[in-house]
């Protein structure tokens, strides 16, 4: 464990913490995208499955519980407790456009063809798609509640710390995770206009708002 | 390499 991936699973735990938090404290869900939510609960099912069979630490086991249980309970709010605040009309993104693709790629590249291994590589090009939805929708509504936008920045720093991570576990280990790597590439490029975005506005104190 | 070292992070 290295400085970069315990700050970037620290900044994952805080970004799934503040959209709880924005939920409760405003009794809505709005402006936060359902289906991006669902992909999560996806992304987390299929990839922590090995949480059965596969023991790493308890630091492991108990984050992987931590992102099952707190993606499906904002699921329940968005879904049960905080229904009406939650307007399908602006979450239009098509997510088979995203899972489909992640599907193909899991059958393509993979670390062997078992059951376990295609849904890993599954769960990861899946994870890197999976804020579209949330991205999509912000750009229809053109500006967004300022815990929605801490949320999606503090969940684009986790997947940027992954990155000087898995450099520094390939000098100091020699360990190489191209999937992973490739597909956090990916991701990373997608939150870069919103980066862009949130350094020009919020960091200067101004609403977001898509120009 | 092995399998289970691929999967050790989260």
């Amino acid at each position: 464990m290295n400085i970069f991936r315990f700050l970037a699973d620290l900044s994952h735990m805080a970004s799934i913490v503040i959209l709880i938090l924005q939920i409760r404290k405003t009794k809505s869900a709005a402006g936060v995208s359902y289906k991006t939510q669902f992909l999560y609960a996806l992304v987390f099912v299929t990839r922590y499955i090995d949480i059965f069979f596969h023991y790493v630490s308890l630091y492991n086991t108990f984050m992987k519980i931590f992102f099952v249980t707190s993606t499906i309970y904002i699921l329940y709010l968005m879904r049960v407790q905080y229904k009406p605040s939650h307007d399908p009309n602006i979450d239009t993104f098509r997510i088979e456009y995203i899972i489909a693709p992640s599907a193909v790629l899991a059958l393509i590249i993979n670390h062997g063809y078992t059951l376990y291994e295609i849904l890993w590589s599954f769960s990861v090009w899946l994870e890197s798609g999976a804020i579209l939805p949330q991205l999509f929708m912000l750009q229809r509504t053109g500006e967004a509640e300022t815990l929605t936008v801490h949320y999606i920045f503090a969940l684009g720093i986790y997947r940027l710390l992954y990155i000087p991570n898995w450099i520094y576990r390939y000098v100091t280990e020699g360990r190489v995770e191209p999937i992973a790597f490739l597909a956090s590439l990916i991701q990373t490029a997608l939150y870069s206009d919103f980066f862009y975005i949130y350094y020009t506005k919020v960091m200067q104190g101004k609403k977001f708002e898509l120009p | 390499q092995k399998i289970e070292d691929e999967h050790d992070e989260l």
